[in-house]
């Protein structure tokens, strides 16, 4: 190469403005994807309704610093089954596998319409992949007489989930006042349409040891 | 450390931001918008070895100076990072899930010689 326009650190030519950016641009997507643990760009195939994400963002308070080496997730249900039974409805979510040995806090946001009548009592029960006939795991109860957000705190190891990452989860509905009936209570708590979707608000470990580790280069 | 100008052949640091809209990325990262990517280059002389950046205390600069004057066998010293910063990015995954996350050592502050 010609020394006038030889790079000072590397010995190769200079490279002219357009040819650094298109360089610079590709290292962006290499530095993110493997910052990332990831192999490819995610191609989101399901867009999430723009209030459930607000709500989302919300939630994670993106101006508070994760702290080291930890993640947070919302994870909204993928389907929702009311048909199950009067009292009943299933929850579907897809998690990574990866998360299940690092979760170490997990809530289930439910929204109660203020259109609900009486006092709920609600119990949640994990299922195995099939339709929940038969082995399910008790995992929290809860009762209110309020609408809107409620928290439900689960634990965390009754979500390890599947190699496929599916988690379902059953819900119980029990009415407690005698006049008031659980009938199409499933239907009134459960909005598939998306504003107020059920999520699980998940904190996760870093799984590689020493993830905050400085690395040397 | 400076950052590069056009004619600053010692080492330095070279600010490029990206905007996330230009790789086309918008879609599934959902904060910031864009991040510093950060390199260093340039030229590492050997009175330049070690110091922590050009802008140094006098004394590491009279030190250099004294180095420059009874050069050593020529050592290869390199343009590095030496200090650098997490990014927090919030992002949407392959299955939908919203995740919050710090990547560490994304972003490079401070260029020296090793």
């Amino acid at each position: 190469q010609s020394t006038r326009s030889a790079c000072p650190s590397c010995g190769g030519p200079t490279l002219a403005p357009q040819g650094e950016r298109a360089l610079v641009l590709e290292l962006a997507k290499q530095q993110i994807l493997e910052g990332l643990h990831l192999t490819s760009r995610p191609r989101i195939t399901r867009p999430l309704p723009q209030a459930a994400l607000t709500r989302a963002l919300r939630r994670l308070q993106p101006k508070s610093m994760v702290p080291g080496n930890r993640e947070k997730v919302i994870s909204f249900a993928t389907i929702i089954d009311k048909s199950t039974s009067t009292y009943r409805s299933m929850l579907t979510f897809q998690l990574s596998p990866l998360w299940s040995h690092h979760l170490y806090h997990a809530r289930l946001w439910l929204h109660v319409p203020p259109s609900f009548p009486g006092t709920l009592y609600l119990r949640i029960f994990r299922c195995g992949t099939t339709r929940c006939r038969g082995s399910r795991t008790f995992l929290a109860e809860h009762q209110t007489t309020s609408s809107g957000w409620h928290a439900l705190t689960l634990p965390s190891s009754g979500l390890r989930s599947e190699e496929s990452g599916v988690v379902k989860l059953q819900l119980e509905f029990r009415p407690l006042d005698l006049n008031s009936t659980a009938a199409g209570l499933p239907r009134l708590l459960l909005d598939t349409a998306g504003q107020q979707r059920p999520f699980l608000e998940l904190k996760i470990r870093a799984n590689e040891p020493g993830a905050g580790r400085a690395r040397r280069r | 450390t400076p950052t590069c100008e056009p004619e600053t052949p010692l080492c330095c640091r070279r600010d490029h931001y990206v905007d996330f809209q230009e790789l086309g990325w918008r879609d599934w990262i959902l904060q910031p918008e864009g991040y510093q990517l950060n390199y260093c280059s340039g030229q590492c002389p050997p009175h330049l070895a070690g110091s922590p950046g050009i802008a140094a205390s006098f004394h590491s600069a009279v030190f250099s100076l004294l180095k420059a004057n009874n050069p050593w066998p020529a050592g290869s010293s390199c343009c590095v990072p030496t200090a650098r910063r997490p990014l927090s990015l919030l992002y949407l995954d392959h299955n939908g899930n919203v995740v919050k996350t710090d990547v560490p050592d994304m972003v490079v502050e401070a260029c020296g010689c090793s």
